[in-house]
């Protein structure tokens, strides 16, 4: 892909914080 | 059913639709969702990524879903 290393390791950064926040809200519930 | 609003919904729908990798721009989801403000684009784009469904990638403009891959 056309995406820097720094612009990779960012992007898995903000998805495991979204992970965790989406698990947080579905316990919850 | 899955808790969210219509608009919502729509905005999610495409997003996780979008596969390159630095997900769909704001500027995308206006263009397939001409209906719909650019406000309310981004109401919905705020609240999907505070529970967690879509984030960030490259800058805040541009987004992926969690629930993708």
């Amino acid at each position: 892909s056309g995406l820097t290393e720094e612009q990779k390791r960012r992007i898995e950064e903000n998805r495991q914080l979204a992970l965790a926040r989406r698990a947080e809200r579905l316990a919850a519930q | 059913v899955n808790g969210l609003t219509a608009h919502q919904s729509q905005v999610l729908n495409l997003i996780k639709s979008c596969h390159v990798p630095e997900g769909m721009s704001l500027q995308d989801l206006k263009l397939q969702l001409h209906s719909m403000s650019m406000s309310t684009i981004k109401q919905a784009v705020e609240f999907l990524s505070s529970e967690g469904h879509i984030y960030s990638t490259v800058d805040d403009d541009h987004y992926k879903s969690t629930d993708a891959e």
